[in-house]
């Protein structure tokens, strides 16, 4: 249990940072921030925990609780995919993550989508924000209908349309 | 694999039965504006999954049933508006039948999932009257363990959750308790 | 201090509803949706509790577990509006509210606090939607000076532009 | 009456003095990219008024003041990381010296604040170096209660706090427990 437990962390370890940088990099950052996961108790990693540290693009180190709302969901992000890759289910169903992210950032995470969506890693998102699912192969749309008291669905497939400038 | 479509039938705010398909696309987004049944879609793939009632928003797996009228049990102790409302309603008795008929259709959710080798996988889950559910694979009845266990083979490990990110816990995500965190990589080890 | 209490809760009890139908009335539904607030037990209300519902327009009656995010948001600050109307503080200061709100709803926002904003009314918002922001009178730009490692200010006062159509 | 303004100093993000005026406007939108310090304006408001600092996502008062370099103490147990990026900071010893410049400066907020009969309160609540915070309005040092009671004759009631809606907060409003929404209205009775 141990040995699995610790082939999981250590995946897990070494491709943090690597997708933090990837999801932070950006003109005045080129090289990102950086991330990195510690045993609170090497011997015992079961009975403690395992802490997160996080370091946004061109800042001094600080304590999650000191990170903003944007900051942090960038971090969980990047701690979901990283833990992704150890196991990697065949898909992903993300409600509104992009809620707490400024334009910026929400262009990042619609770069890391299509660049790592394929026929084994589906990307199920809703968002209301247009930067992002603009990006996407196809649409869901979901809305009301009044007459009967019942949500209905269209479909449309984007791939179809030429790429708005 | 992938995940090719879903079929809701009088599952949450989708009465009678719904499709959908994600065709080919790798990057589908789901859109449309407030309350209008985006979360309660990603509740029901999370639902077909094996993902527990406590966790979609519902007090309990009868809840998840789509419910036309007015017709929850503490809303009538709501006080005198609730009477007012049920005036207006005048054709509200025929709404009821139309409910009851309803409740006679079983709700349920079926995932059509293609596996690698283009298999494809029917993965049913069902609400039964007596607030249980049911599971079948291409129309077998299975038992929540098999069918459990044939997700775990797709890598879809419902224990951990990783790959669902429900509405307004992203944040929740990096600032959990290095305990919350261990646990979190134990269930994909 | 049972009179002071009853006092304050008859005064937002039948204020809710008023501020609720402004904030979700539209061209579908003209009449907006309806809230109300009732009291477990009318002998003591300060040994029980206060029970909030809502219904959203063309909705039927819901409690508030089946709510979205969306919805709730908005029950949430008809609410506070309520509320601040009884002992009403000289300012708001409201963080991102806007976060799971559709433009439709974030419209709804806008034109509530533009036609409640006054002298004795001051709303003081952060938001990450142009839609709401380019709203207000002035605008408060925060940006980090990389150089200095600090945040620093930057003020516009909007009132001087022409309405952009 | 109305806020008028505020003078940051050491405070949170914001190094050496800041002022931020909103003028006559009744309606002000505070925009930046993530992470700029929008909520941290928003700490220094609620921090001015009265409001604890553990409710400013602060472990205590201290953590408040403008801290420039890596000197989380429980940082430095983050392992060897943290060795290396103080190589790469060679000037960090100057940066040290700059630190503790601004540790002799103290820190504080100060919001100017018009009556109804405009007359102005310069409402200053100061971090003092053993932790704890002092008051003073106009100048004059004044108790907490008294500084309390100045805000209440403003009907700026900080236990209610219910003009203050800090990020993530604003759904909790709706879903809060019946005990809690009694709370709420007790705290402004
Ligand atoms: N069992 C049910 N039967 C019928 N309608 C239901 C049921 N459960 C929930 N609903 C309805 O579903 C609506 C909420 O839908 P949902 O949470 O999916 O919205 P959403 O599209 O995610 O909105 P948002 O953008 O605000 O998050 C509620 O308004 C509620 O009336
Ligand atoms: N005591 C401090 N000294 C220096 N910097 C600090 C201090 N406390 C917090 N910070 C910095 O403030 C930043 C967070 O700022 P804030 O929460 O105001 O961002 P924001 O503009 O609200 O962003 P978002 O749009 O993501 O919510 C953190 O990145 C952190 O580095
Ligand atoms: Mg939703
Ligand atoms: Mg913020």
């Amino acid at each position: 249990r141990q040995d699995l437990f610790m082939k999981a962390f250590n995946h897990v370890s070494n491709n943090i940072d690597e997708v933090y940088k990837e999801l932070t990099q950006s003109r005045s950052s080129p090289l990102g921030g950086s991330a990195y996961l510690t045993l609170e108790d090497e011997e015992e990693p079961f009975s403690y925990g395992i802490k997160y540290h996080i370091m946004p693009p061109l800042k001094r180190f600080r304590d999650m609780e000191n990170l903003s709302g944007g900051e942090k969901t960038i971090g969980a992000l990047a701690l979901l995919f990283a833990i992704h890759s150890f196991h990697p289910s065949p898909f992903f169903v993300l409600d509104e993550v992009d809620a707490a992210l400024d334009n910026a950032n929400v262009d990042k995470i619609a770069n890391y989508i299509t660049k790592h969506r394929g026929p084994n890693f589906q990307f199920i998102v809703i968002s209301l924000k247009n930067m992002l699912f603009e990006r996407s192969d196809s649409l869901v749309g979901i809305y009301r209908d009044q007459n009967v008291n019942s949500s209905k669905i269209l479909t449309l497939d984007l791939r179809g349309y030429a790429e708005t400038v | 694999g992938k995940l090719v479509g879903l079929e809701l039938c009088n599952f949450k705010s989708y009465k009678g039965k719904t499709q959908v398909g994600f065709g080919t696309a790798a990057f589908t987004s789901i859109i449309g504006p407030n309350g209008s049944g985006k979360s309660n879609m990603m509740d029901a793939i999370s639902f077909v999954l094996g993902v527990r009632s406590n966790q979609l928003r519902s007090r309990n797996i009868k809840s998840l049933i789509y419910r036309g009228r007015i017709n929850d049990e503490d809303d009538i102790e709501g006080g005198n508006d609730m009477d007012s409302n049920d005036e207006n309603d005048i054709d509200s008795d025929n709404e009821i039948d139309n409910d009851s008929q309803n409740d006679d259709n079983q709700a349920y959710v079926i995932a059509i999932y293609e596996k690698d080798n283009k298999d494809i996988l029917n993965l049913k889950r069902s609400i039964n009257g007596n607030g249980s559910s049911s599971f079948s694979v291409n129309g077998v009845n299975v038992s929540v363990n098999q069918y459990l266990q044939i997700l775990k083979e797709e890598n879809i490990l419902i224990k951990a959750k990783n790959f669902l990110v429900f509405q307004g816990d992203v944040e929740k995500v990096a600032s959990q308790s290095p305990l919350d965190l261990t646990n979190m990589i134990e269930n994909i080890s």
